[in-house]
């Protein structure tokens, strides 16, 4: 053990087990998670090749290879519950995405939320044993955060009782979605719905992409890899263009929104259902960017209470680092975010399955406030934590440079985060033009742009026709 | 908020506090941009378009303010005292670093003047003395495993240098002595010069 790090936890004044649980959510939880860990980090299937040493196709395959053995192991193990899958994953590909997190993290996901009960006797348990691998296929080449924009069509056809879907344009060809490229044989297809001549807006189909034995690519679908990217060399993010494929009525996701044989058309009780598995994702990525900038600081503090440099006083040893003002000045407001954004993450995480709760009894008041927090606590926190990474990768000087730090891989797998489940700007914008517009007409005097009365109860809170909420 | 800055008696609330008033006084400049805009017969979805630098503004306060509240929320749940100081520290140090990276708009709003702004910049330094004995037990209490941290400076032990050294003896390059690039150009183009 070096005898700086040694001191430097002897001088600490609170109880860091304490501290973990609080973290965790309970000493409980801290014990479980740590069982886990120990499952995952001490099993030899589970051993790897340093992935900064491979190709791409080589830590692909590498990924595959173990998110097999993680599939069997949950099985084997018994492990069901959300947040253990997930500590379970993040042991197995250390906090790196990997080619089955759109079939774990989205595909099972919107069946789950989005699926009549046929269609989940249908879908669900060969998805659960991967004779399906689904992907989420949203994002269009020319088209991103703006939903409305979408151009792929799913025409209904009443003689056939199929939508036919389609490509009409290049900018129309799905593209990013992780796992679609090579893993997946299935994707989720957010389409705009036509029949009865009618356009009735963005609706999610159950679209097969591959052949569920030889793997190969069904006739109508052009399917592939979209290259190198800037950090996710672990997954195959692709493309698809659809030519005029066919498949069965039952296989739009009817849970909320219908088309009954004739064609006709009933609406869902609320359109922002359609989007409820991004609303889900980013909920959860406000956890990511904590645990992004709780690494990245770890990292940098620990580095940085080991490395002596220059000398503070003439003749005296080098210090340490973390000695440095300007040292402490960059890495102490990142560990206070990193605080910050977890407890902001466990907030996200309960509200989010609040929320949802309600939605699955019936009661949709919430989604609109859902909707708005999550779009802009995640723009907020991700923007934040990604510069704040590189803040840590350049107080550790050269070494920080050096791929061993670790550092780099952080920043270019958290990244995305700001681009991808919504654009960061129009998150923020969305938050502002969400359900509770305020505009602030004089000091105490407060109006909203909807029908709802709000009146300025105190500096925290608001009272919107006559019930008492947070400025939030 | 302002006078608890002149008599260093800044906390969390107040702070919270003074977040929140930013977060009024951006709503309002970006309603009154949007008024303004509209006052030039532009459409609504134009006059959004000229505003949309401050609603990103306003979004950007109302969550740094949502952070600090549920930063504020979560102190309150913690029992144990010497955690709740240490946490104090980070949640104040947090919230006044969002002050000062921002100074300009908590001036301009009138929340604060320059020599409090003067005053939250030095008591960001006091707090940076008050959290360096804690700095690497905090970031210890995360919990993360070395093999899931993956990182030879984050390492827990610190034995950062002999580490970094046997980590880059295993890059490919060094699979053998003389590396075959040395054959095929090199030792050629010797040979021409």
């Amino acid at each position: 053990m070096n005898p700086d790090i040694v001191k430097e936890r002897q001088n600490a004044t609170f109880n860091v087990e304490k501290l973990t649980n609080i973290l965790d959510g309970s000493t409980e939880k801290t014990r479980r998670r740590r069982e886990i860990e120990s499952m995952v980090l001490n099993d030899p299937d589970f051993q790897e090749q340093d992935p900064n040493f491979l190709s791409r196709s080589e830590r692909y395959d590498q990924a595959v290879r173990k998110s097999a053995q993680m599939i069997l192991k949950l099985r084997e193990f018994g492990i069901s519950d959300p947040d253990e899958i997930y500590y379970y994953k993040n042991c197995v590909h250390p906090d790196r995405p990997e080619p089955l997190d759109l079939h774990l993290g989205m595909f099972l996901p919107t069946l789950l939320n989005q699926a009549t009960p046929e269609q989940m006797d249908r879908f669900f348990t060969p998805a659960w044993n991967l004779q399906i691998i689904g992907t989420y296929a949203q994002t269009e080449m020319g088209h991103g955060t703006h939903l409305r924009g979408l151009e792929t069509t799913a025409t209904f056809d009443p003689a056939t009782q199929e939508f036919v879907l389609n490509s009409p344009t290049i900018s129309s060809i799905k593209w990013w979605p992780g796992g679609l490229g090579k893993t997946s044989n299935h994707a989720i297809v957010l389409a705009q719905l036509h029949t009865q001549g009618n356009c009735h807006g963005l609706h999610a189909f159950i679209v097969p992409i591959r052949d569920m034995d030889t793997h190969v690519p069904l006739p109508g679908i052009v399917v592939g890899d979209i290259g190198p990217k800037f950090g996710f060399s672990e997954v195959d993010n692709g493309f698809l263009k659809l030519e005029n494929v066919r498949i069965p009525l039952d296989n739009m996701l009817m849970k909320y929104a219908k088309v009954e044989p004739d064609g006709t058309y009933v609406k869902p009780p609320s359109a922002k259902l359609t989007y409820g598995t991004m609303v889900f994702i980013r909920s959860m990525i406000v956890g990511q960017s904590a645990l992004a900038l709780a690494k990245s600081c770890t990292i940098a503090i620990r580095y940085s209470a080991v490395r002596h440099q220059s000398e503070l006083k003439p003749g005296e040893p080098e210090p340490q680092i973390l000695n440095f003002q300007t040292q402490q000045h960059k890495l102490f407001p990142v560990l206070a975010t990193a605080y910050a954004f977890t407890f902001v993450g466990q907030y996200m995480k309960q509200t989010y399955n609040r929320i949802s709760g309600d939605i699955h009894a019936g009661d949709y008041s919430g989604l609109p406030e859902l909707h708005a927090l999550s779009a802009g606590l995640k723009a907020f926190t991700t923007w934040a934590a990604n510069g704040a990474i590189e803040v840590c990768r350049m107080s550790c000087g050269g070494h920080g440079y050096s791929r061993s730090s670790a550092l780099p891989d952080i920043y270019v797998e958290f990244t995305p985060t700001c681009t991808y489940e919504g654009e960061n700007t129009v998150m923020m914008l969305q938050t502002a033009s969400g359900p509770q517009q305020i505009m602030v007409s004089g000091p105490q005097q407060i109006m909203v742009s909807g029908p709802q009365q709000i009146m300025v109860s105190g500096p925290q809170q608001i009272m919107v026709s006559g019930r008492q909420v947070n400025l939030c | 908020f302002s006078d608890l800055v002149t008599r260093r008696i800044v906390t969390v609330a107040s702070v919270l506090m003074c977040s929140c008033g930013l977060c009024f006084s951006l709503v309002e400049l970006a309603a009154t941009s949007i008024q303004q805009e509209l006052q030039l017969r532009r459409s609504q979805e134009d006059a959004w378009n000229s505003s949309a630098i401050d609603l990103v503004r306003a979004s950007d306060a109302h969550c740094h303010y949502v952070v600090v509240k549920l930063f504020a929320d979560k102190l309150r749940q913690v029992e144990d005292p010497a955690v709740t100081s240490v946490l104090s520290t980070l949640a104040l140090l947090y919230s006044l670093h969002g002050i000062a990276s921002n100074s300009g708009d908590f001036l301009k709003a009138g929340l604060l003047s320059v020599p409090q702004a003067l005053q939250v910049s030095a008591h960001i330094k006091e707090l940076l003395i008050q959290l360096r004995p804690n700095a690497v037990a905090l970031v210890d209490a995360f919990d993360l495993n070395d093999k899931r941290l993956n990182s030879v400076l984050g390492r827990y032990d610190g034995n950062v240098y002999e580490h970094l050294f046997e980590w880059a003896r295993h890059s490919p390059l060094n699979a053998s002595e003389v590396h075959e690039s040395f054959h095929k150009y090199l030792k050629p183009l010797r040979s021409k010069l």
